[in-house]
Parts: structure tokens; sequence; C-alpha cells
């Protein structure tokens, strides 16, 4: 995390949100 | 019997157009897969649709795909 | 000059172990690659990645599924 680059991702949790009409649970349960 | 005797998913032969919504069945994650120049769609196995089709599944997820702040 | 020389991504030759963390910069989704037998972690364009490692990206996609458009 010293390249600056790193500070892209900071504070900030990447998730793929379902709101299918078919989506029940995502397949898998562990947390990021 | 014949509808039961009738190819489904990846069976069939198709190209997939666009995955178009995912499910949890029987905790076997699966795939709402359209198909090229039909108006059908058909559940697919995700893993089956991770290999013959990742460019469709990673549009799929693409889209959907967000980020949430953290809180301290 | 020999830091900003240096390869970075893809351009290093290296086979990705895995995508741990993405982001949007500037309208452009980036993912954080880490790369096999290497401590090292780069930013890469997600286009790039879908094209080159797809199923690096997919299994990312995988482990941040949520059906939550709000973090609890």
């Amino acid at each position: 995390w010293s390249d600056t680059r790193g500070l892209l991702f900071r504070g900030k949790v990447p998730v793929v949100v379902l709101q299918d009409i078919l989506a029940v649970k995502p397949p898998c349960t562990k947390s990021p | 019997r014949a509808a039961a005797d009738k190819p489904r998913g990846f069976a069939k032969g198709l190209d997939p157009e666009q995955i178009i919504s995912a499910a949890d069945r029987s905790g076997e994650w699966m795939f709402l897969a359209k198909w090229k120049d039909s108006e059908e769609a058909d559940l697919v196995l995700a893993k089956e649709a991770n290999v013959k089709c990742p460019q469709n599944v990673i549009a799929f997820y693409e889209e959907r795909l967000t980020s949430h702040s953290c809180p301290e």
C-alpha cells in the first residue's frame, strides 16, 4: 500500500449485487 | 417423453447470447442463459458456463459490480 | 527513471495468481492482481484481465456475490 495507486482501493469493498428474480443466495458464504 | 428427451442447456449446441440471471438450485450455482437466434433460455451449471462462455459470465458479473465504502 | 521503466501489470510476463480487489478509476474498472511466485501486485485493466485470465476474474466475482445492495 505504499504505492499511491493503492489509494484507489482504500476504504472500498467491491461487491457483485444480485437483485435478479432467480437469485436466492450467493454460492460462497465466506466474507470477502 | 419428447419434451423430456429434448436437449437442454449447452446440449442444444447453440451459442449463448447472454447470461440473464443466476440462481442457487440445491446448493449448485446456476445461470439462466439466453441463446443466440432463439427465444429460449435455459438453466445451465455455472461451472460449465465459466468454461464454455467465460466472457458472457464475466459480462453478467461486471454489470452488477459496485463498490461500497467501508465504515471506519 | 529505472522505476518508471520497470514493466508493470501483464507486461511483467508473470502469471496471475489471484484478483484481490477491484476499483473504478475514472469510469474504467481496474483490478489489483497478485502474481504467482511473487509478492507483488499490480493494477491491471479489467478488460485486459477478462481476456488474459478469465478464470481468475470469474473466481474473484464469485467470491463477492451478494443479494444486498446495502452492506449490513
